[in-house]
């Protein structure tokens, strides 16, 4: 049976920025990361849930070299787009798992959320894709998860060091 | 210049579910998404923003033949976890720009999101990886939002339709 996972990657340099309620309308996002493009900040993830009530957060990545200018941008554009406040976060990691065909095992995922579980490890944010996992957690317990993750998964205790590093 | 868009991709058979304040500890996921297995749900996407108060939302996709049964056991396990409402929409649509390489171009979601927003379309949900940004939208504005994205990447007008669909 083919692993549906082939890899664990991590990225210890991360910082989270985080924008509370946003308005929910068509160019809200397209003026938030137009701002950010042009400032020259590289977004790593963008994580928006659904909102409630006509406003949204959206969370976005970057290395923590541009915490600084990622937070300024955000908090000009928070106050043109009249949106609430804006949160960072300089000790996050980001770690994923990869693979092909995840998709069909949600197997997959619940497994990935057990193991973070089992070591006492609380999952800040979830983006996944159909060959990818991501979660967002404490820098502080990125290693604990590489640990944990490729015991789980069977793998190699090589962390793949994940290019966005 | 590499294009960073190399294809759009769509999924007009999607169903969200939403489940709100679920308690932000460890093993609120894990019991979630292993409930959700067991089930035999096999989820498309998964999305969980950072929450205020201790508390978070979680939205997933499945396949609109499984809203019903994704829609009860995420019921169940609200109830078992001390969440709070469950939402479910089944006029969803995901709609992805994919490309090789887009993280360090910022400006690929910035004009992402202005094409949707210039055509009108909200984004109710956002989650990216390096090679792929991916939206929920309302189903009944997916062909246009695939119709303005191939333009505004210089695509061929044929979509590539979702592996997931
Ligand atoms: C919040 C933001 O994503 C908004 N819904 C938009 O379409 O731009
Ligand atoms: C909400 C949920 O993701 C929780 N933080 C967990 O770690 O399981």
């Amino acid at each position: 049976e083919k692993a549906p996972v082939t890899g664990i990657a991590v990225n210890t340099e991360e910082a989270k920025i985080t924008i509370r309620q946003l308005p929910d309308q068509p160019g809200v996002a397209a003026k938030l990361f137009g701002k950010i493009a042009e400032q020259g900040i590289n977004v790593d993830i963008i994580v928006q849930n659904i909102g409630a009530e006509k406003a949204t957060d959206v969370s976005f990545t970057v290395n923590r070299s541009q915490t600084e200018k990622a937070a300024s941008t955000a908090k000009a554009i928070a106050g043109e787009l009249g949106a609430g406040s804006v949160e960072t976060d300089a000790k996050v990691a980001k770690v994923s798992a990869v693979g092909i065909g995840m998709r069909a095992s949600s197997g997959t995922a619940a497994r990935f959320f057990a193991t973070l579980a089992e070591a006492g490890i609380n999952v800040q944010m979830i983006s996944t894709s159909e060959i990818r996992i991501s979660v967002i957690i404490d820098e502080g317990q990125a290693n604990d998860a590489v640990t944990v993750l490729h015991r789980a998964f069977g793998l190699d205790t090589e962390s793949e060091k994940d290019p966005t590093s």
